[in-house]
């Protein structure tokens, strides 16, 4: 089990502690505001009210041990850049900041974030992939060329027929890692399982054939 | 083949401009900014420089044709609250705006939103999904019986062979979801694909088989 570190509490940091623990997963959330932090003491494990760009509280956090630490610093540009650098010099092995602008963005990179996060540009676009699947439930990215997705397959050219027939391996390079029916998960599809009309099938492969199956089912 | 219009262009609006245009889709983009429009002039099917508060150009453009517009109008929350008002009274069909704060929100749809986005808050939770992908199945209704996990072949009678030859569907039950050979993830595993000695294989299936090939991994 990994643990996590949310330094800055807005929108966006509060977002991240609420989803980390809805995932059951251990948070420690900072701010340097009380409100804040008061308003998740019930939902993180761990809370503190202070001053990120101070080097002996992240000392004094044991800022090396995260598995992953994410910086929600936004408005005070330069909180959010020195708390990323000392962040990185004290080793947090994997950081995540948010950026306000693009060229805050790159000062980010130059002192060490493993990843920016651009909240308006990123939601942008995936909104407009939500908008453009039909058949897509959910999806998540692995990485810039690979997807998971939940597909439904409500086309009978595509259902009453077993792993093996449908084939989607060889037709769009994509792999089944899970057939759900009605209430019901199969997580190690076998080829000879079926796929019934209206059952969702979990993929992994590359996103433009998940977009490409997507389009194929009517 | 549906229609976007896209009124506001910061970077949320920008972005989804770019990324409809990168999926081939038809959208015009408004902005009462020059710079901006013409940002996009090169971007977009169509352009045009307007104050969307005004009845007269939203009647103009044939708003209610689109299937889909989206308000990218951010600080100016009167404006945004406006534009969405008009938009939804002259009949547009889908209307997804982006709200500032929750309270923003809660009038967007008040005033006829089908749909309302708040940029750090959708998107830290996407982060967080993202970050924790690797435990993918933690999303999928996972059976209390069935588990991810990434195993090292450290064991050379594992090792040299093809998936197909390793036969872990078959010896154990298990689906080979991903082949990790140094940096590289080869997420869409074929039955010919080679594992390595030291490679790692990311499985799924019922938690005692994943001990028992664990325990017979020396
Ligand atoms: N030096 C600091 N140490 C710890 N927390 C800080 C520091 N400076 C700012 N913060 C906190 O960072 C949080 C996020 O910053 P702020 O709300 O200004 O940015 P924002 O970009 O509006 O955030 P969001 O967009 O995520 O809502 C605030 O709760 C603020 O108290
Ligand atoms: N009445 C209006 N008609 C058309 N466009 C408008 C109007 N008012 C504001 N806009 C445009 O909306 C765009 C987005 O607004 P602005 O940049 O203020 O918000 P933002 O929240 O910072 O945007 P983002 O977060 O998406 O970058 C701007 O390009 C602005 O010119």
């Amino acid at each position: 089990k990994k643990n996590y570190a949310v330094l800055g509490l807005g929108r966006f940091g509060e977002s991240v502690v609420r989803t980390l623990t809805e995932f059951h997963q251990d948070v420690l959330a900072v701010d340097i505001d009380e409100e804040r932090v008061n308003a998740l003491m019930d939902v993180a494990t761990q809370t503190l009210i202070a001053d990120t760009q101070e080097e002996a509280v992240l000392k004094g956090l044991n800022i090396d041990t995260f598995d992953f630490v994410i910086i929600g610093i936004g408005n005070n540009m330069e909180a959010s850049i020195m708390t990323t650098l000392l962040v990185k010099e004290l080793g947090a092995k994997w950081v995540i900041a948010k950026a306000e602008t693009a060229a805050h963005g790159r000062v980010l990179d130059r002192v060490g974030a493993d990843q920016v996060i651009f909240p308006e540009r990123d939601i942008g676009r995936n909104m407009v992939r939500k908008l453009l699947s039909n058949h897509i439930l959910s999806f998540i990215d692995l990485s810039p060329d690979y997807t998971l997705a939940e597909i439904e397959i409500t086309d009978s050219n595509f259902a009453n027929q077993n792993l093996l027939e449908l084939n989607l391996r060889q037709k769009f390079d994509l792999n089944v890692i899970a057939i759900h029916h009605g209430k019901m998960v199969n997580i190690t599809p076998k080829p000879t399982d079926m796929v019934h009309l209206n059952d969702i099938l979990t993929v992994v492969g590359p996103v433009d054939r998940v977009q490409e199956l997507d389009d194929a089912i009517k």
